[in-house]
Order: structure tokens, then C-alpha cells, then sequence
């Protein structure tokens, strides 16, 4: 399977609703510093799942996008992610769309080919395709990657105890 | 629970030395070695694993005295490594090439290309997303202060020259 | 103590804005802005420095949410304030400019080509060292075992192009 | 004042002696990875003063050269590196010249133009030409810039406190 779109709304640096791909095998995000092409990374760990502490520091509502003269806690917006996965190999094509949103009460919601999903059940979705997202071993974010190098020992016999 | 482990451990510790050795080989060089090891081979779980990659005409470092660069290959051999076991439907990678001088970008790049899992990487460096099959620009429109998206497909540039 | 001190963050507080501005400035836009203060100015030591910097058109945000080349060019800033207080005879650089982009790899050359102070940088990115008076190349004699150095003086090249 | 050369003997992936420079205004060291740039750095931090181990976890024998098939225990070099100081500003040049060695017994030597000193007069005669190897404002180790711009707080003052 692979991701063939993702359509944000409201996610960090992005307004309203920007819809990005195809993606094909191999795509490469490109832009100047400070455009926003980490907050695509964000994007995509926020809908398959990884928790919000992890994404550079941020608190649900840093993450929902908010002019520079807006104070953060009378934003009115709701946020969302949506990731559509496509599978050839199964017979007959599988299309399923993730969509994770945060309401503006800050209140969280999962979504499976548009049905509320518990969180727990969005998660089991997400390991159907393979994505575990708390060991997060598909992802490598900024500035990450040497420490992925060092990490050695019973570190390492626990990272490969959570993909086994 | 040992069973589990073990399958995944040699698996993706038969992986790893092919894997650095392919990506580190550069013209006419041939490509260094990496090694997956276990503390404890009669019980895994009581000691710790120990990764060792060692860069083309080097021998015996500890990871921590290898260099930005080297460290950033013996890095990215883990990850796919890994991926060859757990095989997951795509990657996501956000400026892993920042240390990686031209010739290895090269290589990295390479890899990635011919690999059979999708991957999305975040990249400064034309040297590196010149071999994508599409690219996603991302621009800070100022006035209406957000992001914008533009998508170029490569192959289409691809089949045009050919 | 007290007195040294209130010296020292003066000047460097009133250097940051300046810098960084410049720093950031880019063709057509204005430059951001960065700011020191203390968080209890009656007893400087009894509370810590907050140090904040806005990239151009951005306000209020936390360090730690900016981007990458964002960061670089806040960290290059308050080096460049503490350099003009301090004033060591000289820099040593190990790929700062890692992070940024052609456009702020291009202004920290610039700013760095024009700085007083004596600096040695060392750098992947042929748009930093362009600008270089010197390069020092160094490269691995594998036979040999050992690195070596080739120095290149770019002043000569530049005088035999006038 | 400014560098004007350096001279490395035995100094990690240095053998036998190595002479670098002149150096400019504006020097650039530029090389493959894995070649030896940051081992430079690594030598320009050692003669000024600074701690064997704040230059990438290394122990004061792990800086001196050795093959690959050698034993770090039985290396029987000596390893030092020296950096040639210029002051043209001052009434008739000034030239220092700092040089700091590892024995072959593993033992440290400080030199200023060519003659013993402590390790104490060593640092005064740094400071005398405004270095600050403890502070070390003046270098930027790969992968520590964007760490820069996060010092707050207590650190921050400490920082300030230490240059003033
Ligand atoms: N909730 C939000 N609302 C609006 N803008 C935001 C929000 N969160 C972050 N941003 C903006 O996003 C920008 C950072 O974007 P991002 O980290 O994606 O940049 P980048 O393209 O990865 O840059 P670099 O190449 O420097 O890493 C910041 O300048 C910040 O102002
Ligand atoms: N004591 C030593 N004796 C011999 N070689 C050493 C010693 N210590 C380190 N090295 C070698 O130096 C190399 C690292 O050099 P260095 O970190 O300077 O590379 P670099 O040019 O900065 O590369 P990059 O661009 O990847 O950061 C290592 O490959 C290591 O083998
Ligand atoms: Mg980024
Ligand atoms: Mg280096």
C-alpha cells in the first residue's frame, strides 16, 4: 500500500483547507526555512496517530493554525488531517481514509472512511497497514537521525522488542 | 516472546550488512560493514544490542567517533534494515541528508529511489530530490499568512526528454 | 559583580536587534526582530534571560517553535552580539549552516565575508565557502592512512579576475 | 589579533606532522565526510585550552593517531598540536605561539613559545588574548547551533555571567 494524498485544514501553518499530492514513490518536499514543510511531517504523524507532545514540543492546541495576532486560547477554528491509503494488491482497490481532528473545544476525534472511531480502534485500523504509531520506526524527524545511530543497548533491545 | 524477538533480530541483522555496504559503496570503493549484536545470546532481554558500523577501510569504532556524515549513513542502513522487516506501506524523513557531503547524497538518494517502499523526504538539497518522481514545493504565502502546496511530477519531465 | 554583569548584557542586548535584522534581512523584505531581557531586572541573577526572536512578518513565538534555518539564524545572532562584546581574536564553525536554505545559506556568507572578527568555518555548501578568503581542503590518504591538506588562497583567483 | 597557522602531530586522524594554513579573514575547511574537518576544530579547541572530554567523548588517548589495526593501549606516539598567534595591532608584531601535547606516557605538556608552562599560566596567557577556553563562545561544534538559540533562562544568565 501507499499514501496517495493527505488534505490539511487548519493544521499549524496552514489555512483553511490545502490539499497535497499525488504522492508518488519516491516525492521529495521542497521550500525555503520557515514554509512549512516540517508542519507536513506533523501532519502526517498527527493523523497516523503519534501523540502531540511529540511534535516539536506542541500542546493539541499549538497545532491548530492561528494568525500571528491571535491570542491561542480564544481560537475559534477546528483542525484536521486526512490521509488517503491505497492498496492495488488487495483485491478489488482499498481505499481508506484516515481523518483525525481536534474541534474547536479542543476536543479530540478519529475518523475512519468518515465513521467516529474510538482512538483505540483508529490505532488498530493503523496497525492493519502496518503503522505502529508509538514506535514511530517510519518516521525520522528533524534533526533526529544521528541519535538513531547511537542508540545501543537495552534501548535498542526495546526498539526491536516494540517492532517484533 | 523470545520466538517474536528473536525472528525479528535476525532478520533485520541479516539485512544490516548489505544494506551499509550497498549505500556506503562508492565508485571503484567497495562499501564498509555494520553488525547487529547481542549482549546476551542465551537471554536476549537481560543484556542490551549492540549496532557497529564501520565505514570502507575502517575498523573497530564506537559509533560515537565516527564522523556527522558516516554516522548518518550507519543511521539511515538501520532504518531500512528495519524496514525490510517490519515493512511498513511508507517513510516519512525530514532533512536526513543535512550532513551528508555530495557524494553520499548521491548514494542516499539512489537508494531511496530504488527501494520498494514509498517514501516522502523533506530535502534542502537539489543534489538529492533531483531523482524524485514528484515534488511537493511548500511556500509561505506572506498576505494571507499560510502555507501553499504546488506539485510538479517529474516523470512527466522524465518521459518528455525520452 | 552585579555592575560587570549589567555591562556586559547591555551591550549585548542592544547588539541582537541590529544583527539579526541584518542577519534576516533578505532582498525587498525587511529584516526580524530579536530581543534579551531579564526576567527580574532589580536582581539580574535571581531570575534567568529570556531571549526571543521573530523572523520577518512572524510575532511572539516560543524558540522552540521555530523552523530549523529559523533557529540557525536566532543561535548565529546571539553569537555575532556576544562576539562584538567579548571580542575573541577569532571563530571556530563547525557546519552551522547545516539547516538553512540558499537564501540564508547566501546571508550568513555575506554577513560572516564582512564581519571583523576573524572566522574559520567549516562547510558543505559550495554557496558558503564561495565566499571564502582561503579554502583549506581536506581529504583521507587511504593508503597512507592519514589526512591531508591542500590550501587553496581564493584571493589570488579574485585579483587575477580584475 | 588572528590565527595565522597551526602545526598537528599525531592528532586523531593526523600522522606525523601536518602543517594548516595560512589562514585568512575568512577561511573555509571544506573535505569529504569522514576526512578529518572536524577533527580541525577538534585540534583548535584542544591548544586553546579546552577539555579532552568536551571534544566528542573522548578520553585524552583517544586524541592521539593510531592506525586501525593498532591497540589504543600500546600506542607509543606523541601527539600535540600548535597554533601560531599574530598580533599586528601591537607596537612590533607579536607572534605567540601556544602548543599542547599528550606524551607517550599519556601525560599533558603546555608550551608558549617553546617554553614550559602550567596548565594555569597556560589559560592566563589564553585570557591575555581574550580566549575563554571554560566559556568557549568563540566555537560552534557540529550539531550544536540550533541548541544555541534554546539557552534560557538560568543558563542564559550563567552564560552571560561568565563572559562578563
Ligand atoms: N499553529 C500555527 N499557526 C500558524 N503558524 C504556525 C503554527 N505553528 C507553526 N507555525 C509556523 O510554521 C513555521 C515553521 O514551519 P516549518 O517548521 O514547517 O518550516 P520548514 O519549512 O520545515 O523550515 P526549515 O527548512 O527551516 O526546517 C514557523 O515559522 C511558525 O511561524
Ligand atoms: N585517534 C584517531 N586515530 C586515527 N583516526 C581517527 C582518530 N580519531 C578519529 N579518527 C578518524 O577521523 C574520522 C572522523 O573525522 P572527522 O570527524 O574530522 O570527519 P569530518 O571531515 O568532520 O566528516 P563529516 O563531514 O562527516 O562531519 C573518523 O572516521 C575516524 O576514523
Ligand atoms: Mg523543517
Ligand atoms: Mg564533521
Amino acid at each position: 500500500g501507499r499514501v496517495h494524498e493527505m488534505v490539511v485544514e487548519n493544521f499549524k501553518s496552514y489555512h483553511d483547507r490545502v490539499r497535497i499530492g499525488p504522492f508518488k514513490k519516491f516525492t521529495c518536499i521542497i521550500g525555503p526555512n520557515g514554509s512549512g514543510k516540517s508542519n507536513l511531517m506533523d501532519a502526517v504523524s498527527f493523523v497516523l496517530g503519534v501523540q502531540a507532545r511529540q511534535l516539536r514540543g506542541e500542546r493539541l492546541r499549538d497545532l491548530v493554525y492561528r494568525t500571528e495576532k491571535e491570542d491561542p486560547k480564544k481560537n475559534q477554528r477546528t483542525a484536521s488531517v486526512e490521509l488517503t491509503y491505497v492498496d492495488d494488491a488487495v483485491e478489488g482497490d482499498q481505499t481508506l481514509v484516515f481523518r483525525r481532528l481536534i474541534t474547536r473545544s479542543g476536543e479530540a476525534k478519529f475518523q475512519v472512511n468518515n465513521v467516529n472511531v474510538s482512538q483505540a480502534d483508529y490505532h488498530k485500523r493503523l496497525e492493519g497497514i502496518n503503522i505502529l504509531s508509538k514506535v514511530r520506526n517510519f518516521l525520522v524527524f528533524q534533526g533526529d537521525v544521528e541519535a538513531t545511530a547511537q542508540r545501543q543497548g537495552k534501548d535498542l533491545t526495546a526498539f526491536f522488542e516494540q517492532i517484533s | 516472546r523470545k520466538e517474536k524477538f528473536m525472528e525479528c533480530f535476525q532478520k533485520v541483522s541479516a539485512a544490516i550488512g548489505p544494506v551499509y555496504s550497498r549505500l556506503t559503496a562508492n565508485t571503484g570503493a567497495d562499501g564498509g560493514s555494520a553488525y547487529l549484536d547481542l549482549e546476551d545470546t542465551e537471554d536476549p532481554f537481560n543484556g542490551g544490542i549492540k549496532y557497529t558500523a564501520m565505514p570502507p577501510a575502517k575498523r573497530f569504532r564506537d559509533m560515537h567517533l565516527l564522523s556527522g556524515g558516516e554516522k548518518t549513513l550507519a543511521a539511515m542502513a538501520l532504518l531500512f534494515a528495519v524496514q525490510a522487516f517490519q515493512r511498513p506501506p511508507f517513510m516519512v524523513l525530514d532533512e536526513v541528508d543535512a550532513a551528508l557531503d555530495a557524494n553520499n547524497v548521491r548514494a542516499l538518494s539512489k537508494y531511496v529511489e530504488q527501494a520498494d517502499c514509498q517514501t516522502i523526504v523533506i530535502s534542502l538539497k537539489d543534489r538529492f530530490f533531483v531523482r524524485a518522481d514528484a515534488l511537493v514545493g511548500v511556500w509561505k504565502n506572506k498576505p494571507q499568512e499560510t502555507s501553499s502546496i504546488l506539485t510538479l511530477d517529474l516523470q512527466k519531465y522524465q518521459e518528455s526528454v525520452q
